[in-house]
């Protein structure tokens, strides 16, 4: 039985993305089997592992709003136990077509049935949003994993973030937990980084993950060559940061 | 009778926040009357000024939705000559209420009409996707602000953003063009930022700005202090930038 876990915050830049093709990749060289499903317009986590968005017939959109099974839209990526369920501009109208369908926050979860005993993990990267494409992947996964960007401006959504997944826990998906706050870009040229991160700890107790990811400029640059960073530069900072975040994860199981 | 621009780009964390604040405090300071209004639910614009969102008792939100005068949402910030319509979290239910209104594409130009003549310059603060709350921004605008984070990830939205314009252009706001490009976050260290400059300046040979905003700290640690860059760090790289940026602007016109 798999472990779903949505990357989700409204805040933009956080390292939503980044995060979960890092730590896909490094669950999947770990003898896990992965799967990937990128519900953001932007197609980053697609575009991330070297997938051109523009070339692709079928996508995430045609399982949300056309009802085509997964199974016809997943691809295999040049990792081995690392597929992915791509996404494309098209999905950018879903939004506003999910408005008026039925049981329109559970189009995710259905379609993730099917494929739910074929995964150990299912990662779910989300827009930076709190609409309906976002909703779905709550409603979808068991656990949410925050990342936040060690800047002030980061923090400030964190109370409107949590009030979602507590009402998407009420009305939509009951087992709805937080896996894990990811302090991310963590920057040592400047004090307010620590502050950030003893200001969430304090607040969050026992919710953040140890592992911090420091800001990596190689973390940046991994996606303009379409592979995750343990294969553009494994001996990078970032690198070794989200190996080791990857054995938190599956250590906690 | 005053510029309205919107800086708008749907991939989260590029410096559309910064880039407002930032320049409308220089502008105001150079004898400009200067209005930043703020439609990200997340309201970072707001507290980057200093602002309690949650102490609001009107906002944006109360005009979009309910209908009240933007004059009495309207409120001054510490810095003459720079007013503020804040956001609060209660917009983040806006979009799918917006849905089902009459005219919903054009409420925020229905309620800047009065103020038009107030203002030099109306600056626009979008969230991070093209939703009805960013296309009623592009619909009241005069111009469009694009800002590109200097990495590889954030060129992968531009067509897609810029073929939102165009829609826009044709359907809702005939005048609608785009002022500029602006590189933000350029960092020294990685050799992908200058690349991302040349290929966006390739594509677009006279819409990029020629100042390029450096990557610095001081301009993340700013909001936490509640100012504007010129007034926290006025002699940071961050500040000089986004100074001559003004400039640049101004000279414009
Ligand atoms: N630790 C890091 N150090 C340096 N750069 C990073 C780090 N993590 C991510 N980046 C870069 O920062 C940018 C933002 O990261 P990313 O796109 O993963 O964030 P996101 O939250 O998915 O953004 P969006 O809100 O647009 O979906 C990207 O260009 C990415 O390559
Ligand atoms: N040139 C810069 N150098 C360093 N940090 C910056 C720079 N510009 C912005 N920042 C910081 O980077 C983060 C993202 O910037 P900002 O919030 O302005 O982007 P945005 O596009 O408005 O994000 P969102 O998509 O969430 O609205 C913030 O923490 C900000 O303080
Ligand atoms: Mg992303
Ligand atoms: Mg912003």
């Amino acid at each position: 039985m798999s472990r779903v876990y949505a990357t989700a915050n409204q805040k933009g830049g956080v390292g939503k993305t980044t995060t979960v093709v890092s730590i896909g990749a490094y669950l999947a060289s770990a003898e896990r089997r992965v799967l990937l499903v990128d519900i953001d317009p932007q197609a980053n986590a697609t575009s991330s592992l070297g997938i051109d968005k523009h070339g692709l017939r079928r996508s995430i959109y045609d399982s949300l709003i056309g009802g085509l099974p997964l199974q016809r839209t997943l691809m295999l990526t040049k990792r081995l136990r690392l597929d992915l369920i791509p996404s494309t501009p098209a999905l950018a109208g879903a939004e506003i077509e999910l408005v008026g369908m039925m049981a329109r926050e559970y189009r995710l979860k259905q379609a993730l049935g099917p494929l739910r005993d074929r995964y150990d993990y299912i990662l779910i990267d989300c827009p930076p949003s709190l609409g309906l494409l976002t909703i779905n992947a709550l409603a979808a996964a068991d656990e949410v994993i925050i990342p936040i960007q060690c800047e002030y401006l980061s923090m400030e959504g964190l109370a409107q973030l949590l009030h979602t997944i507590e009402l998407v826990r009420v009305n939509l998906n009951p087992r709805l937990g937080i896996k894990g706050l990811l302090m991310t870009m963590y920057d040592v040229r400047t004090t307010l980084a620590q502050q950030v991160v003893d200001e969430v700890r304090s607040h969050f107790p026992d919710k953040v993950f140890q592992t911090i990811i420091p800001r990596n400029v190689r973390l940046s640059e991994a996606p303009s060559y379409g592979e995750p960073i343990m294969d553009y530069a494994p001996r990078s900072a970032g690198a070794a940061a989200y190996q080791e975040l990857a054995r938190e994860i599956m250590n906690s199981e």
